[in-house]
């Protein structure tokens, strides 16, 4: 694959913090699958599409991004 | 509409709130007003009622802080979180914390968040509403800019706080406009106060244990307050209200909170300007004004405004003259006499109550105008007093407007 851009890679550090502040995305920070956490947090960036009606794909697309960018309240939009 | 886990909610219909510290980003009392407006939209659609403590513990304690503020969430600088709140439980229960990194605004322009909506969406957390997917929602979690000035809960929002405190009670209803100036006409036996006399003297009540409410015709029955309002009268202690309409003959019971969720109770004294549709209520050193139900921008302020000296920290009783545009304010045994024309006190005041008016020997409670003639409240009695000659006319208990 090629490499992530530093952007991309920044993008998916926000949206990383996000899902965790937000859709209670827990990162397994020691999980030896790097693909486990991937479709862990696929999952819950479609929770977030879902919330705010966007196209539900699981990626971290542009307008997924944008909607994270907006100014909001702190409080999680999905709790455990 | 969503709510917290195990749905937390207030297990009492009168929620306390404290504003701890104020942006520098807006006025105090602008601050002040977004708040009781986020307050109000709260009140309106449920049985809930809000007041404002000054000092110790509230419920919902309101503050700003940037970044790393006490609690497990830190603010992120400009942008992103604006604002967080936490359900209802005590301790941090009910808190709303503003990200002072920020720019807080009362306007609803695009460089800066409106204290009001933000407060709304935050208050309706500490009430224990969570997060609505419906777009326009108030509690939709992303800020929208809109205007403010008529702003409406959705109906997401609306069912989802009454899921948890269900609907208003039956709260009453202010006139919409002022009524018709009221013509000096002969009372109806119904309006007139009556003139007690002994075989007259209500049966004395002995309730088994005295209510919270005193009872209308309690011959002990003093007032803090009382003041028109668009041609009806409304008669103050504590927290209570005996309101008094030309067309009804029995007398509605309310409290403040039911009108002015954000005002405290015990007013000092209240009168109207009916040519500005306004009743200022006065409390210790500071006085709001009020139209309706909304208390007006820029309100308390402190009663030096008024011109009176610093010695002098809160009035007894206060009364408009509708004919002469002049507002009398009695503090102790003098009075000042205001002139609402030039908004300053006149010359040569204060003077002594009984100089000027025979028969008031006393300190006044409370004072209304009605129908021309003046009404002084002292203790139990009222004093029926014609302004022009200054003469006192007639001596009756202070609730015989209730029909007694």
């Amino acid at each position: 694959f090629p490499l992530a851009t530093e952007k991309e890679k920044e993008d998916e550090q926000f949206a990383k913090k996000y899902l965790e502040n937000f859709y209670d995305f827990k990162e397994e920070k020691n999980s030896l699958f790097k693909s486990k956490n991937l479709n862990h947090m696929a999952e819950k960036i479609r929770e977030m599409q879902s919330f705010f009606g966007l196209e539900v794909t699981g990626e971290l697309n542009h307008k997924t991004l944008d909607m994270m960018k907006k100014p909001r309240c702190g409080i999680p939009d999905i709790r455990s | 509409y969503s709510t917290f886990p195990q749905s937390p909610r207030w297990k009492k219909e009168e929620v306390t709130y404290r504003i701890l510290n104020y942006t520098p980003d807006m006025l105090q009392a602008d601050v002040e007003e977004a708040i009781a407006r986020a307050f109000q939209l709260w009140s309106s659609v449920t049985p809930l009622r809000f007041t404002r403590l000054y000092n110790g513990q509230a419920d919902i304690m309101i503050s700003f802080a940037a970044g790393f503020h006490g609690d497990f969430y830190s603010f992120d600088g400009p942008g992103g979180t604006l604002a967080h709140a936490y359900p209802p439980s005590n301790g941090i229960g009910g808190d709303a914390h503003f990200d002072e990194d920020e720019n807080w605004t009362k306007f609803t322009t695009y460089n800066g968040f409106n204290l009001f909506l933000v407060a709304a969406h935050e208050l309706g957390h500490s009430l224990g509403l969570g997060h609505s997917a419906v777009f326009g929602a108030l509690m939709y979690p992303i800020y929208m800019a809109r205007d403010t000035r008529d702003f409406r809960l959705s109906q997401d929002d609306i069912d989802g706080i009454q899921v948890l405190y269900g609907p208003p009670r039956e709260s009453p209803v202010l006139p919409t406009k002022a009524f018709p100036p009221q013509n000096p006409t002969e009372m109806t036996s119904a309006e007139a106060p009556t003139e007690m006399s002994p075989r007259e003297e209500p049966t004395e009540t002995t309730p088994s244990k005295t209510p919270t409410r005193p009872q209308d015709c309690d011959p002990h029955l003093t007032f803090d307050a009382i003041t028109t309002l668009r041609g009806e009268t409304l008669f103050f202690k504590g927290s209570y209200v005996w309101r008094k309409s030309p067309y009804f003959s029995d007398v509605e019971h309310d409290t403040i909170s039911s009108f002015w969720p954000s005002l405290t109770a015990g007013f000092d004294a209240a009168y109207e300007v009916d040519k500005k549709d306004q009743v200022l209520f006065f409390k210790d050193d500071q006085y709001w004004a009020v139209s309706g139900y909304s208390i007006e921008a820029g309100f308390p302020k402190p009663i030096q405004n008024l011109g009176f000296p610093t010695s002098v920290r809160k009035i007894d009783a206060a009364v408009h003259d509708q004919n002469t545009k002049k507002t009398y304010f009695f503090v102790g045994d003098k009075y000042w006499s205001f002139s609402e024309n030039t908004q300053s006190m006149e010359r040569g005041y204060p003077r002594k109550i009984a100089a000027d008016f025979q028969g008031i020997g006393h300190t006044v409670d409370a004072a209304l105008q009605k129908n021309g003639l003046f009404y002084f409240f002292h203790g139990s009695n009222q004093y029926e007093v014609d302004i022009k000659s200054k003469k006192l006319i007639r001596i009756m208990k202070s609730n015989s407007w209730f029909n007694c």
